[in-house]
């Protein structure tokens, strides 16, 4: 027993410290030791490998009670629109040049639309994309109503008969009460158009966050309703793991996770794979 | 927020008599945990408690009607000490062109900064020249030319590679009086060792009089891994914390100051490029504490 006692305090600690730095904040890995003590008895707390295994279950539990959504081709002939929107600087423009380039691979027909008309060279930087992997932007000027440009593109995508039309927005900090209504015009523009259309909304999250990204996911979800997240940068250091925080609370699925800056970086969401990372 | 976690914490604690330096043993959990919540990294953590638990078994606390206010006070203090209680200004070479350096993650604010900097030299009566010298990024060299003509400043694209340019930059800011050079560089991770060694390739070309990190407010616990990465391969001499207009409440902050002893000398506050402010480190301490 002595050993039992011994060996199970110092484990249950680093363990939990393991899972803060891995940025599943100090709550959540509370609740995960918690959990810990309900399944193991005091026995089976000395093994490490065996209280590794149940740390992993009851994360991967978490994680795969959403499924993503589909992202092939429409079967009724719709495009499939993609709405990508996060806080500056997270990967969206990137994140659609290499989702492009992996629909386009699997034969689909892709537009893109410029709706980041703030940012200094959002759009030009968005046609370099383009061009890259064959897709057709659609763009106005520089400080457009970036509502206009999505009617557009949404008319283009129609017209070309795309199979998926992927938006581009600008960085907004979710605090930013102007910056949120433009987002949701943008949304109800989209809705209105193609009601009853095959219609993602993807939050584009950098790994590297901490805590607050919670408060981002929440304020995005109540604006206009995620139906997945993009984890990107995991290529750096950091674990990403307050993706388990939103995924237990907010339920959204975890579609992508970006591994780099290049065209093929863009990998589809492995549970198993994101849980093993965090105890390397 | 923590002055209500350790109100409640006493009144409880209070009711068995005398506090001792057991019961200080749960209030410091509760600042352990909003500094967690802070995104503080856990080690960082960890060693600013010892401070606060040395001046929290004091009688300054155990002594004090309001022991809750007390141990908020000390905590607001230390932080304000690590956090940096004096201003370190931006270094700079008077004779030659002197080069300021900005590093970082991707996507953490480096271009935006570089301009915001430029209008900040330009109302101290300083004439820099801003450098594209990211090579990389698509449009990168856009985006930094359209923030330049926005302010009148003046911006050096070259061709090649990064360190060519930089390199050429120096050349064209000697012949037309710039001073100093703003080199802004690609974003890069601190794990990427070719990307790590061009910058110290630069560094060493360069001589820059400043090497700037510039880091993200919301970075989680891995804001220690790349500002020790950083720091180590270049010799930072400060940083700046971008997009602390939104509501995160950047305990990186005190990670990073904490680890590297370099001091955060700006923050920005917006996309705009007024948006930039001289560091303080009681509004980020009581910032922290939320
Ligand atoms: N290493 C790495 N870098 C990435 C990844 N995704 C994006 N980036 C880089 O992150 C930086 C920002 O990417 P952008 O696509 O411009 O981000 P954004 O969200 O569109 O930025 P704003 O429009 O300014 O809000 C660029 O340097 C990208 O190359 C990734 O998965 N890994
Ligand atoms: N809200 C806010 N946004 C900022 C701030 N600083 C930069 N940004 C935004 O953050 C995004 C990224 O900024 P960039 O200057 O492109 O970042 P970067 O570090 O140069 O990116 P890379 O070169 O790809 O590594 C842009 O949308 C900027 O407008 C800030 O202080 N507040
Ligand atoms: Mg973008
Ligand atoms: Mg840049």
């Amino acid at each position: 027993l002595f050993a039992a006692n011994a060996g199970s305090a110092p484990t249950l600690e680093a363990l939990e410290e393991l899972l803060i730095a891995a940025d599943l904040g100090p709550i959540v890995a509370g609740q995960i030791i918690a959990a810990l003590h309900q399944r193991l008895g005091r026995r089976d707390l000395k093994e490490l490998r065996h209280v590794e295994e149940t740390v992993k279950e009851e994360i991967l539990s978490v994680l795969k009670a959403t499924t993503p959504p589909p992202l092939s081709a429409d079967p009724d002939a719709r495009p499939r629109v993609f709405l990508f929107l996060g806080v500056n600087g997270s990967g969206k423009t990137t994140t659609i040049g290499k989702f492009a380039k992996r629909l386009i691979d699997e034969g689909g027909k892709v537009i893109v639309a410029g709706a980041d008309t703030f940012r200094a060279a959002a759009i030009e930087q968005l046609q370099v994309w383009g061009k890259r992997v064959g897709a057709h932007v659609v763009c106005h000027q520089a400080g457009a109503d970036p509502s206009a440009v999505v009617f557009d593109a949404l008319q283009a995508a129609v017209a070309r008969q795309a199979t998926h039309l992927l938006i581009d927005t600008a960085g907004r900090l979710h605090t930013k009460r102007n910056l949120m209504e433009e987002l949701k015009k943008i949304h109800r523009v989209i809705s209105r158009q193609m009601p009853g259309a095959p219609y993602e909304r993807f939050m584009v999250l950098d790994a590297t966050s901490g805590l607050n990204a919670l408060a981002q996911a929440r304020e995005f979800h109540d604006a206009v309703g995620l139906t997945g997240l993009v984890l990107t940068k995991l290529d750096g250091t950091a674990k990403g793991g307050i993706v388990v925080a939103i995924a237990q609370h907010l339920k959204v699925p975890i579609a992508f996770v970006g591994l780099g800056e290049g065209l093929d970086d863009l990998q589809p969401f492995s549970p198993e794979a994101f849980t093993d990372a965090l105890f390397v | 927020g923590l002055a209500e976690r350790l109100a409640l914490v006493f009144k409880r604690l209070r009711g068995h008599g005398r506090l001792t330096e057991e019961n200080i043993i749960e209030a410091l959990r509760e600042v352990r945990l909003a500094l967690l919540e802070a995104d503080v990294n856990f080690k960082v953590v960890k060693g600013f408690i010892e401070r606060v638990r040395e001046r929290a078994v004091g009688r300054e606390v155990l002594e004090s009607l309001t022991p809750g206010q007390q141990v908020v006070k000390v905590v607001y203090e230390e932080l304000v000490g690590v956090l940096g209680s004096t201003r370190v200004p931006l270094a700079y070479a008077q004779d030659s062109p002197s080069a300021l350096m900005l590093v970082g993650l991707h996507g953490s604010g480096k271009t935006t900064t570089a301009a915001k900097l430029g209008r900040w030299l330009l109302s101290e009566g300083r004439s820099p020249l801003l450098v594209a010298a990211d090579q990389t990024r698509p449009a990168a060299r856009e985006q930094l030319q359209i923030l330049g003509n926005s302010l009148g400043l003046p911006v050096f694209v070259g061709t090649g590679t990064s360190l060519q340019v930089c390199q050429e930059s120096r050349a064209v800011a000697k012949e037309r009086g710039h001073n100093p050079l703003i080199l802004d560089t690609s974003g890069r991770l601190h794990v990427d060792e070719p990307l790590m060694q061009e910058l110290v390739a630069i560094k060493q070309a360069m001589c820059p009089a400043e090497i700037l990190m510039v880091a993200d407010a919301m970075t989680g616990q891995d804001a220690v891994n790349s500002a020790l990465r950083f720091d180590a391969d270049l010799g930072l001499t400060g940083f700046v914390l971008t997009k602390l207009d939104g509501d995160a409440r950047g305990g990186a902050a005190l990670s990073i100051r904490s680890v590297t002893g370099k001091p955060i000398k700006f923050v920005g506050v917006g996309e705009k490029l007024d948006a930039l402010e001289p560091f303080h480190p009681d509004r980020m301490a009581s910032r922290i504490l939320g």
